[in-house]
C-alpha cells in the first residue's frame, strides 16, 4: 500500500475533521482508495469520508488493508507540511506508518491496534435541503451562537431560517435566495431540525476553508447530514443527531 | 426541554 497526495491541505482539511470526533482513527485502504467512517464517543456525530483513489497523485493498493493511528499524534506529523508538499503514506513492515512530508522529511509513527468495527450510516429520507458556500454557513453559526448553543433549520417550501435560542435572547436569520452564497433552498415537506453547535462549529471550521460549498441535508426532529465538496476528495459526510422535545 | 438524540438510533 503507497499514497501520496497532490499539496497537502486535502489530508490536513480531513484528519482536523476527524479530530472534532475521535482520539483513535482506523482507516481502510482498498484499491479504490481510503475511507474513514466513525463516530463520536457520545454517539452524537458520525463522519464518513470517501477519498477515492484518483484524488492522489500515486496510489496503490494490492490487497484491503486497516490501519489505526492516534489522530493527536498524526495531526501534527501532517502539520509539518507546507501548502505545496505532497504527503506519501505507507507501512513498514515493522507495522509502522511512514509518513514522507515534501520531498526530505520521512517520519516513522506508530500504528494503533484498529478496534474498529463496521459502524453503519443513519437510514433516513431528507425532506428538505440548502446548499450554500461553507464561508457563509461558517459565518451564520458565529451569528447564532452569541446567543445559543444550538441552532435551528427552518425550511417551508423553496424559503429557510437559520435561528438560535438561549437565556439572553434569540436570533433568526432568513435565507435570501438572491445571495450569491446560497445555492438552493428546497423542501419536500416543511421541515425543522435543532442541532447543537459543540459539535458542528468545529467541523465546519476544520473542513470549511478547503470546501466550496456544502449541503445540508435534514428532515424535521431527523438527522442533519452535511456534504462537504472538497476539490480533491470525494466525499467527507458528517451526520448529526438531533436536539428534540423531551 | 430538549433532549439529544443517539445517531445510532437511526440505523
Amino acid at each position: 500500500f503507497g499514497a501520496k497526495t497532490n499539496g497537502s491541505d486535502d489530508l490536513k482539511a480531513i484528519i482536523s475533521a476527524i479530530s472534532t470526533l475521535v482520539e483513535e482513527a482506523t482507516f481502510v485502504a482498498t484499491a479504490e482508495g481510503i475511507s474513514f467512517r466513525g463516530m463520536d464517543p457520545s454517539h452524537v456525530a458520525l463522519i464518513d469520508i470517501s477519498w477515492p483513489n484518483s484524488a492522489f497523485e500515486k496510489y496503490e493498493c494490492d490487497s484491503d488493508i486497516k490501519f489505526g493511528v492516534r489522530i493527536d499524534e498524526f495531526s501534527k506529523l501532517i502539520k509539518r507540511a507546507d501548502k505545496k508538499d505532497s504527503i506519501e503514506i505507507s507501512i513498514s513492515e515493522q507495522n509502522m506508518l511512514l509518513v514522507t512530508v515534501g520531498k526530505n522529511k520521512k517520519y516513522k509513527m506508530r500504528l494503533i491496534e484498529s478496534s474498529a468495527t463496521d459502524t453503519p450510516l443513519p437510514k433516513i429520507p431528507y425532506d428538505s435541503k440548502i446548499m450554500l458556500s461553507s464561508s457563509k454557513f461558517d459565518k451564520i453559526l458565529g451569528d447564532v451562537q452569541v446567543v445559543s448553543d444550538y441552532l435551528t433549520i427552518h425550511t417551508s417550501d423553496s424559503k429557510g431560517d437559520f435561528s438560535g435560542k438561549g437565556d439572553s435572547g434569540e436570533v433568526v436569520i432568513d435565507l435570501d435566495k438572491d445571495d450569491e452564497d446560497i445555492e438552493e433552498i428546497s423542501s419536500k415537506e416543511d421541515s425543522v431540525g435543532t442541532y447543537s453547535l459543540e459539535y458542528l462549529n468545529p467541523v465546519v471550521k476544520a473542513v470549511g476553508n478547503t470546501a466550496g460549498v456544502i449541503t445540508c441535508e435534514f428532515s424535521s426532529a431527523k438527522p442533519l447530514r452535511i456534504e462537504f465538496k472538497v476539490a480533491n476528495i470525494g466525499r467527507i459526510h458528517f451526520y448529526l443527531a438531533p436536539r428534540v422535545e423531551s | 426541554s430538549q433532549g439529544q438524540r443517539d445517531i445510532t438510533s437511526y440505523f
